[in-house]
């Protein structure tokens, strides 16, 4: 079965995590 | 809570950024070695999916896994190649 995932997709960073507030 | 709505009403990298927002803790709480990459390679399927993975534990965890096993066939090419 073939994925539709890419393995080169770009790095989520989340907002709430990087900068607390 | 997030809804087709609220998500039409935002820009397309906006609805990524809000969809990825909510994903985020659920990948990592899935597999949190490699919750980044995941939840970025997720974000490229349609926002219908997405949703759907919101609502769906058991759709959000196979396509967790799916990622998992794409990523980890990605590195093993990878160092065969080196």
């Amino acid at each position: 079965r073939k994925s539709t995932l890419n393995p080169n997709a770009k790095e989520f960073n989340p907002r709430s995590y990087a900068q607390p507030k | 809570d997030l809804k087709a709505t609220v998500l039409s009403a935002a820009s397309p990298g906006e609805q990524k950024e809000m969809l990825g927002e909510r994903l985020f803790p659920l990948v990592q709480a899935i597999q949190p070695t490699m919750s980044n990459k995941i939840t970025g390679m997720l974000l490229e399927l349609e926002n219908s999916e997405l949703l759907h993975m919101l609502e769906s534990p058991e759709s959000l965890r196979s396509m967790v896994e799916e990622a998992v096993e794409v990523l980890q066939a990605h590195q093993a090419m990878d160092t065969s190649y080196k």
